[in-house]
């Protein structure tokens, strides 16, 4: 991560399991 | 549904007490800001489970914290869900 990810925050959708910053910085 | 409590967490595999809290969050966020309701949430489970639990007992913690949320999203320049 370059710090400057456009996706965050990652988004919370209910009944979808969360995997938090997972989601979006690999 | 029955109020969730710390045992109940404690009882949970960490990012199962990260997605308890957020089944619970999100509906009293999307109550207040519909279409950030998601980042919204995202955000606000980056904080401790301990003070998850308190906002959702406190919804003046919770509003403040939304406010802040908000604020930081705008200065991000989130583009709202559709």
């Amino acid at each position: 991560s370059n710090g400057t990810n456009i996706n965050w925050p990652p988004e919370f959708c209910p009944g979808v399991p969360w995997k938090g910053l997972q989601n979006i910085d690999p | 549904p029955e109020p969730l409590t710390a045992s109940m967490l404690a009882a949970a595999p960490l990012m199962d007490q990260k997605q308890l809290l957020g089944e619970r969050l999100y509906p009293m966020i999307h109550a207040l800001h519909p279409n950030l309701a998601g980042k919204i949430t995202g955000m606000l489970l980056e904080i401790d489970n301990s003070e998850l639990l308190h906002m959702l007992e406190s919804p003046e913690s919770l509003h403040s914290k939304v406010d802040e949320a908000i604020a930081v999203l705008q200065a991000h320049q989130v583009k709202e869900c559709s």
